[in-house]
């Protein structure tokens, strides 16, 4: 699965994301990438997200969708709220994963439970940045 | 002005310290970099996040390296099926497209429908009919074989032929 997320100058916010789903999956199988809430999300007033995983487990954990109702309703930053869904939520009900996040000030966050997540971030200076593991 | 930013992910199957050569880190980071320069070129001429996360996603998915477009996995039955979504925070419009083959850049796909239908999701033929009707372009399936996925599903099979359960998380990973 590949995604992005991103905050224009504007500070609106967009999500995408794509896969091919996982090997050797059930012919008609649909994981949480195209589901609005689960693996794609984006509102100016909260986040944008775009996750990678289990997929059947941010389905049922509207992962994408509770990172911004935890910031709407209960005020967490986008880094509280994103990490609590990926740490607990998912990552104690068997959602092994990851995704990417940014919020309307344009601040990044890219949690992950498992060994790694391909990824990177840059910002309006051009730092570029990548990642595999926890660095 | 807000500061704009842009982050990417290119998944691409189990990442294993043991396996991944310091010249495949190499060409995941560039993978990774061409993405993010894309996005970026957009976003500092003042373009939209939509368009930014699109850029994004369509030089992802033109990499073989990842799972997606044209490093898509195959099914248990040796085919491709690609799911795709967008979704734009200012207005809440978003389009969605799921199990289609044939678009290059799935992600177009999902734009149109959000662009030029009603509809949230489309599957199936009337999803690469809105496809279509944009002129997204086609490939066939040449184009999308890869032989390490077909690799991963043949070794995939022949451990589920022989009873083995490999309890490893990151084979559900998309």
């Amino acid at each position: 699965t590949v995604g992005a997320v991103a905050c224009d100058a504007q500070g609106n916010l967009a999500a995408a994301t794509s896969t091919g789903g996982m090997t050797a999956k059930a012919p008609g199988r649909i994981g949480d990438t195209p589901i609005i809430g689960a693996g794609t999300y984006a509102d100016n007033k909260t986040c944008a997200v775009s996750g990678t995983g289990h997929g059947e487990v941010f389905i049922r954990f509207t992962a994408a969708a509770e990172i911004a109702a935890r910031m709407r309703h209960a005020g967490e930053s986008l880094e509280t709220a994103a990490t609590h869904v990926v740490m607990e939520d998912l990552g104690k009900n068997d959602g092994s994963g990851g995704l990417i996040a940014v919020d309307a000030q344009g601040h990044i966050v890219m949690p992950f439970n498992c060994e790694g997540m391909y990824r990177g971030m840059v910002n309006e200076n051009a730092d570029f940045e990548t990642f595999i593991y926890s660095e | 002005m807000t500061r704009f930013s842009l982050a990417v992910h290119g998944g691409a199957g189990t990442i294993n310290k043991a396996t991944l050569t310091p010249e495949l880190e190499v060409r995941y980071h560039e993978g990774l970099r061409t993405a993010l320069r894309a996005g970026h070129a957009i976003l500092k001429d003042g373009g939209s996040a939509m368009d930014a996360v699109t850029a994004a996603v369509c030089a992802l998915e033109d990499e073989p390296l990842f799972n997606a477009g044209r490093g898509a996995v195959f099914t248990s039955e040796g085919v491709q099926e690609m799911d795709a979504a967008v979704m734009d925070g200012k207005t809440r419009e978003a389009g969605a497209v799921g199990g289609i083959f044939g678009p290059r850049n799935p992600i177009l796909a999902a734009r149109a429908v959000m662009e030029s239908t009603e509809h949230v999701m489309l599957i199936g033929p009337n999803a690469l009919q809105v496809a279509r009707n944009a002129d997204l372009p086609f490939e066939e399936a040449p184009y999308f074989f890869t032989q390490s996925r077909w690799d991963a599903l043949q070794s995939t099979l022949a451990m589920r032929a022989t009873g083995q359960v490999d309890d490893d998380p990151a084979r559900r990973h998309g």
